[in-house]
Formats: C-alpha cells, structure tokens, sequence
C-alpha cells in the first residue's frame, strides 16, 4: 500500500496574508489513508500545526524506507498562548539564533516569542524615532536590530504562526536607556547631593510621557501583535525615595512615602499611552499586586516562583487573564531530568471556578533569561527542556504519564537533532541517525 | 508524536512512501492555493523535514521540489 499525496484543505477565509493572534484557530484533523491523505483546517494556522504532526508520522525503517501507519487524528491546542521568553538584552541573540529558536518553537507548537528586546544591559533595538537608544545604549552597532532585522524576525514567525510580542519593561530595568535619552532616568541623590547614579525612568517630569507617546507610537507600528508587554517588576524604589524633586512630587500628589503609589501613577499612565494605540497590555504580576488600575483587558504575566497558583487564583478572580511562567525558568539548570518538574506542572490546579480559569487563564511561558545565555547554549538550554512545556500547553490535561512522555520525548529530541536543533539529551541512549551540530 | 494530539487513532495498517513522487498539494476545494505563500512556504519546508534526510543520501537527482 502506497501514500502518494497529502491534500491540504483550508475551509473557512485561509488568513493566509494575516499575522496570527490570541484568537486564531490552530485546529486540524488529519486523515492517513491509502493513496491519499487529507489534511483540513479551517485557518491555514491549523494547517501548519497539522503538517507537523503528519511529519512526525512518517519514519523511516532500517531499510532507509518512508513509511506511515494510517491514521485518524483530531487536534486543538489546550491553551491559546504558548509562549518563549528570549532576552537580547544581557547578551545580544544573532539573528541566525533567533530564527532556529522559531524553528524549534513550531516543532513544538509554540505561538509567540516574548521578545524582552531591552534591559539595563543594553539597548539593541533600532529605533526609527529614537536612534540614540542603540547607538548609545548597545553594546556595539553591530550588536543591533535593524528595521530590517525586525521584520525578518516577524515574516519568518508569521510563517510558522508564531506571534511575536515585544517587552519594553519600565520604569525599572531601563538602565541603558539613559544613555541615549537625556532625563529620561531619575537622578539619584547620596546626602542631598546629586551623585552620577541613575535610578528608574523618572514618572515626575510631563517630558517622559511625550517621549513615551511617540515610542510606543513606533512600536505599535512596528510590531503587528494585538499586545505589547510593558514590563513593570522589580522597580527599585531606593533612588526615587533619595531624590529631593520625587519627594516633593510626592508630597503633592499625596502619596506619602508610598513607592507603590507613585509606580502605579507611572504604570497608569503608560497603559492609558497603549490603550490610545489601540493595544492590549501585557504585565508582569507586580503590577497587579501593587494595585495599578489595570484596564479589564489587560493580561498579567505570574512570574514569582513562590505561591503561583494562589497569584493565579488572585488575578484570575479578579477578572484578569493570566499568562503562567512561573514555573518555567529554564535559565535555571541543575543536574538530571527537570524536564519532568516542567512536564507535571498544570496551570490550572489552583481553587478556582472551572468556567474562570478555562476562560482567564490563556497560557503560558519558558522564560529563557539571559544573564548565562548567548548564541553558544541557548538552544541546548532550551530543548528539549521546553518541549516539556510545550505538551503541557498544547495537548489535554489528561496527557500526564511521565514514562510514555519520556519515549516520546527521547523520539522528539532526536528529530529536532535531526533538523537541526542542537537539543541537549534528556538521559542515556542514541539517535538512530547521529547527525552533526 | 509530541506535543500529543486531542485525539489519535493509528492503525497497524503500514503505507509506503515514495519519497521521489510523493506530493503535498492544496485540495481542490480548499480556500487557500498556490496563491498562499505561507503555505507554499511550509509545503515545502515540511517536504524538506520529511525527506531532507533521504535527499542527503540519495543526492540531489532523486529529489523532486515538492
């Protein structure tokens, strides 16, 4: 019996020309017969995740020929958003790095890249509004994302129905922003005297908010995604609380010597910028525990290792959506098989109304920060450890057993070798093909 | 298969496949043609995945552009 065809069918408007979004529908069904197999999908983003599950079909004998078991599968993604984190930031990612992590991420069915672009360490993107940003802010010019850059990284995700969702986190981590915008950053004080330390973006002067206005005016242009995610963890309140000027606007705004207060004045602000543009908003979780009034449709990203499921459950009741990554800081090794600690996690254990969490929880991130990483080990860091948090996203939650999970993912881990995927091994044994990295 | 599928039923009935003639092609009815780059795109990088392997062995003569 032979296969000579898979006819790939596209039944409602195919989006071919569109970029993917948080409501795009991924679902497929394939059917493997003889001599033609059927592959539908309403929107051509199932009929990508579908060409991959058919190409995880076909293996080859020890003869060297193709073969594939007729099939019948149906299939829908779990959770909506299934995110990686990539940080250029604390070490800038060559483009090459960027597009095999996309690779991967399709061979694992997942749909954004968060893209932390910028940090305290540098500045690599190239702004057109702002070009002083990198030219100061990098590490060097060549260590930069072109408009061009950029866009290549959205074309070539869009083509795996990847969404790629930028992270310009403020006011704190914006360390390399000073350099190439003057009085962007508070000034720090030691004694009431001004000393050459900067601290956060400064949420006092009318100025920050004009420059913010035509940023994120440029980057609502630039990136195609419904959402943009601002950051706003771990805001050091030292050096605002050391500057005389922040005090006194304190005092006025009659905040006391409440930090929080002045960080969700800040936080407000930026998010009302966003809204004005016609996007959503994504936080970190600090910025719904310190009580900045969030707009209903804006999504809050939990982090904190501590408690996470009580955090989801916080955020989910009070009528927010909720990214997990928690969990899934794969910037953090040890030795043995943490696969499995990544694998048993469900998002969805937490005390909660059923209809709540199905309908606020819409996913979740491997976070893959870069303090230890660059081009030279982030994909052995990444997979096959993400692959764990891949099938946790996309497949049922009764998908649980470890030992069928491991063959599977020895298989998995040997495929993506095969494509090209320096995936690291999951414990002992070999590749049927050992190909070289 | 990973990440595991909603629902899967296989079959222990085995086809083979040509790797030279095998085609993946849009259906008749299908709202997305030749047209769709991002499907000609994936058509053709998935016929790589399949078959890139093989394509290596064999050389480039017994390789026909999907």
């Amino acid at each position: 019996a032979q296969l000579d065809q898979l006819q790939v069918s596209i039944t409602l408007q195919s989006q071919c020309d569109f970029f993917p979004t948080l409501s795009s529908d991924e679902s497929y069904s394939l059917l493997v017969q003889e001599p033609v197999a059927f592959l539908k999908a309403n929107r051509v983003w199932g009929a990508l995740r579908g060409l991959e599950t058919f190409s995880q079909l076909v293996y080859q004998d020890s003869y060297g020929a193709f073969t594939i078991n007729e099939s019948s599968i149906t299939d829908l993604p779990r959770f909506a958003h299934r995110g990686i984190l990539i940080d250029t930031s604390r070490h800038y990612l060559p483009m090459k790095t960027i597009f095999k992590t996309l690779d991967a991420m399709a061979f694992n069915k997942f749909n954004v890249l968060h893209w932390h672009v910028v940090d305290d360490q540098s500045f690599p993107y190239q702004s057109t509004a702002f070009p002083e940003l990198s030219n100061k802010g990098s590490y060097s010019l060549s260590h930069v994302y072109t408009p061009s850059d950029v866009h290549m990284v959205l074309e070539y995700a869009r083509l795996r129905g990847i969404r790629v969702i930028p992270e310009f986190d403020t006011p704190g981590h914006t360390q390399s922003w000073g350099k190439g915008q003057k009085n962007l950053l508070t000034p720090c004080y030691s004694e009431r005297k001004q000393i050459e330390k900067v601290g956060p973006i400064n949420p006092t002067l009318n100025t920050t908010y004009t420059f913010f206005k035509t940023f994120f005016k440029e980057i609502s242009s630039v990136f195609p995604d419904e959402y943009i995610h601002l950051g706003g963890d771990e805001v050091d309140f030292e050096c605002w609380s050391s500057n005389p000027k922040i005090q006194n606007f304190m005092k006025k705004k009659g905040f006391g010597n409440d930090f929080t207060k002045l960080e969700s004045f800040y936080i407000k602000k930026i998010l009302d910028i966003i809204k004005s543009l016609k996007k959503g908003s994504i936080v970190w979780q600090e910025v719904f525990d310190d009580k900045v009034e969030l707009q209903p449709d804006t999504v809050v990203e939990v982090w904190k290792g501590e408690n996470y499921l009580e955090e989801l459950r916080e955020v989910t009741s009070s009528g927010y959506k909720a990214i997990l990554s928690a969990p899934w800081y794969l910037d953090i090794i040890s030795y043995g098989q943490d696969w499995r600690q990544y694998y048993i996690v469900d998002p969805l254990n937490f005390q909660g109304s059923e209809k709540k969490k199905q309908q606020l929880v819409i996913g979740g991130e491997a976070c893959l920060w870069g303090e230890f990483v660059d081009a030279t080990n982030l994909i052995p860091r990444l997979w096959p450890r993400a692959s764990a948090v891949g099938e946790r996203l996309w497949s049922p939650a009764t998908v649980t057993d470890l030992d069928n999970a491991y063959s599977r993912l020895v298989t998995h881990r040997c495929r993506m070798v095969s494509r090209g995927i320096a995936a690291q091994p999951l414990f002992t044994g070999h590749c049927d093909r050992e190909h070289k990295m | 298969l990973w990440p595991w599928p909603s629902s899967v039923k296989v079959s222990p009935k085995l086809l083979n496949i040509a790797a030279e003639n095998f085609l993946i092609v849009h259906g008749p009815n299908s709202t997305a043609g030749p047209s769709c780059p991002l499907l000609q795109e994936a058509f053709r990088r998935y016929y790589n995945y399949i078959f890139g392997f093989h394509k290596r062995l064999h050389g480039p003569a017994n390789f026909q552009d999907g």
